[in-house]
């Protein structure tokens, strides 16, 4: 993430790290004890789950836990190298126990509503600038919600940005996802402290750039869809 | 004239050695007293989990206990936990228990079942002990018209439950994460 801080041990326990050889690749968010919920595109070179691992932790040289993957489903009606239906469930080779530092995110009700303006919260491994240096611990950064007719307009994504899309970031920049925070969680938190995922890091052009916040795939309108994968 | 004897004080004077030496030997026997005394008061606690499963005739299951974080299953989790502390704090276990963590809700044909964790404190020679008290004082309140809570005849008695185990029941809410807004200090 973009101009964001470093994330204290176990403030984003759902957060996590999709990796191959190693190597992070994506982020994901823990939505029970085996599934996880990420972007389809982090699959759009490499669909073998055999080639996958998953880890959880705040950092990616010494994590506290890992799983291998056993199966991943990307959505039917996504294509590579477009924005829209940006969605895919992981399963887990074996279910996690959960613990402080690892355990699962809420998902919302299709009903739930998220206003402009909202105050979220964006976590991830990505880069801290365009094409900047990739961090070893879990970074996360506040950002607020725009609403869609404003990050339509011409000098922003001009009609990009469909109802299965959630806008956040701030049209001065700075603030933002960036590459490498793909698949992970834009989260909200609810009375009691609680964290509902509304948003999976999906794209944007740049990092931080004036008039080009970050766009996300919108959760709620994909419940039904979640719900027919995992059974959750 | 027999001039008795001056009698010269008697100066008991201990070399400084000596001083050293039994003020060393008190201090290791007053250590060989309480160490042992602190620390199977203190430390030999370990803490047990115990899983039960209660039955609540009086409600009946309604699907909003399987809302995460509904209204409904908050309220009722915060009234069985205040029962169960109510039962054991007036018991002989009063020292012993800790607190109680009511997991999911189960529909049943009367009514509704609730899984619970109960976690105890006690020195690791008596856990076989407290199993059984608490499984007396569970069957002996639970069986008397006071409490709403019933014995689930299905799992009578309670079961130990390691601490990984334990540890993922507690932590099985979704979305306990940061505290936000930060707390100001």
């Amino acid at each position: 993430v973009a101009h964001g801080q470093i994330a204290n041990k176990a403030a984003w326990p759902w957060q996590a790290s999709l990796q191959m050889d190693g190597m992070h690749f994506c982020g994901a968010s823990l939505i029970s004890a085996d599934w996880l919920l990420t972007a389809a595109h982090c699959f759009d070179t490499h669909k073998n789950p055999k080639l996958w691992m998953a880890s959880f932790g705040t950092t990616l040289r010494s994590p506290l836990m890992r799983r291998k993957v056993l199966s991943i489903i990307v959505h039917e009606n996504y294509a590579a190298h477009k924005h829209e239906d940006d969605i895919a469930v992981v399963k887990l080779s074996t279910p996690v126990l959960f613990s402080e530092n690892v355990h699962r995110v809420c998902l919302p009700g299709a009903t739930f509503e998220v206003l402009p303006e909202s105050k979220v919260f964006v976590t991830g491994w990505g880069g801290l600038k365009a094409n900047g240096p990739f961090p070893n611990t879990l970074r996360q950064v506040e950002v607020e919600v725009i609403s869609s007719d404003v990050c339509n307009r011409v000098y922003v994504y001009g009609g990009a940005v469909s109802s299965g899309m959630i806008c956040a970031g701030f049209l001065t920049g700075e603030r933002d996802a960036c590459e490498g925070d793909s698949g992970g969680p834009l989260v909200i938190v609810q009375d009691q402290n609680i964290w509902y995922l509304i948003g999976i890091v999906s794209w944007g052009i740049g990092c931080g750039k004036e008039n080009k916040p970050g766009l996300y795939t919108k959760v709620t309108h994909y419940r039904d869809w979640i719900k027919s994968k995992t059974n959750i | 004239m027999y001039q008795p004897g001056i009698l010269e004080r008697r100066t008991l004077s201990l070399k400084p050695w000596m001083i050293v030496l039994i003020t060393t030997a008190i201090v290791l026997a007053l250590a060989i007293i309480i160490g042992p005394l602190v620390y199977f008061l203190e430390y030999d606690q370990t803490t047990q989990y115990y899983q039960a499963s209660f039955q609540i005739p009086s409600i009946d299951y309604n699907p909003d206990f399987s809302v995460e974080h509904s209204k409904i299953k908050t309220d009722l989790k915060q009234k069985i936990n205040n029962e169960i502390d109510k039962i054991f704090q007036r018991s002989s276990l009063h020292n012993n228990y800790i607190k109680s963590h009511v997991g999911n809700f189960r529909p049943n044909n009367h009514g509704l079942k609730a899984d619970i964790l109960l976690r105890f404190k006690f020195t690791s020679n008596s856990a076989n002990t407290i199993k059984r008290q608490a499984d007396k004082i569970v069957h002996k309140n639970l069986k008397s018209n006071d409490s709403f809570l019933k014995i689930d005849t299905s799992l009578p008695y309670l079961r130990e439950v390691n601490g990984a185990q334990a540890e993922h029941v507690l932590n099985s809410c979704c979305g306990l994460g940061m505290e936000y807004p930060p707390v100001e200090r």
